[in-house]
């Protein structure tokens, strides 16, 4: 038996919504542990990790590890008929092939059960070695996403160069040119840490999808090493993360 | 000319 809940489906929503311009489906790994989800974009140039651990939630029984299959617009489509207040309990028996979703209202007075077809999904994973970082960049999350917003107006290539004082940003298109530096603010929202500098180029539409999950955190992690893909973290309060992993465009 | 690289090439299949 599997069995967790959220206190606020505000929560899963935003998760869901981090996730679904990215996959069509994933996988849930449910352990003792938590939940986890490892996957790989259609086109197989970035990947998304997510991690809950057992703290994020109310309640939490695990019985036995459970892949759940799921496809992201059905489970979009549920949480849009909860209110964002609402406690969700997610479950599922052993070899189960549905999902099951209970929304309770805030007052306890308005239950809403829900289940959502399983799907028997066949996904490779991959090992996620821990990596030494050369620059280490924190800064808004909603920075962030309004770079990343400006940069693809110009260009679908953005590259990225990280040294010591600041982290620039430069998007090369038809139309212009864009550049955008950072340096480190005295009120410390934006911080580097920068062992080696590194300059690198990527496919802005993938950054662009990455911060869909700026909701879910005021505050983004970018780690980059040199070949090595870019890291881009947002932490889900105490209790999590979501690490979206996206592979460098290499010259020819 | 920039190309892209598969993400699956970084890292090792479990």
């Amino acid at each position: 038996m599997f069995e967790a809940r959220l206190g606020s489906t505000l929560l899963l929503k935003k998760i869901v919504d981090a996730l679904r311009d990215m996959l069509n489906q994933t996988t849930l790994d449910c352990s003792d542990s938590g939940i986890q989800l490892q996957s790989m974009d259609n086109s197989h140039v970035s990947l998304v990790a997510l991690s809950l651990q057992v703290d994020c939630f109310e309640k939490y029984r695990c019985d036995k590890n459970v892949s759940l299959g799921v496809d992201l617009k059905s489970l979009a489509k549920v949480l849009k008929c909860a209110s964002g207040d609402d406690a969700v309990t997610i479950s599922a028996p052993d070899k189960a092939d549905k999902l099951g979703l209970s929304f309770e209202s805030l007052n306890k007075e308005r239950f809403a059960d829900y289940e959502l077809r399983l799907l028997n999904l066949d996904q490779e994973h991959l090992g996620i070695p821990d990596t030494d970082y050369s620059c280490v960049v924190h800064m808004p999350a909603t920075e962030f996403a309004r770079i990343c917003r400006d940069m693809t107006t110009f260009s679908e290539s953005v590259t990225i160069v990280c040294s010591k004082d600041s982290i620039k940003f430069t998007a090369n298109g038809e139309m212009g040119t864009a550049n955008i530096k950072l340096t480190e603010t005295s009120k410390g929202d934006v911080s580097l840490q920068v062992d080696d500098p590194v300059t690198q180029s990527f496919a802005g539409r993938y950054l662009n999808t990455f911060t869909r999950a700026t909701p879910l955190s005021e505050r983004v992690k970018i780690g980059m090493a040199a070949d090595v893909p870019l890291l881009v973290e947002y932490p889900i309060e105490d209790f999590g993360y979501i690490r979206y992993y996206l592979a460098p465009k290499v010259d020819d | 000319q920039s190309n892209q690289t598969s993400i699956a090439s970084y890292f090792s299949k479990v």
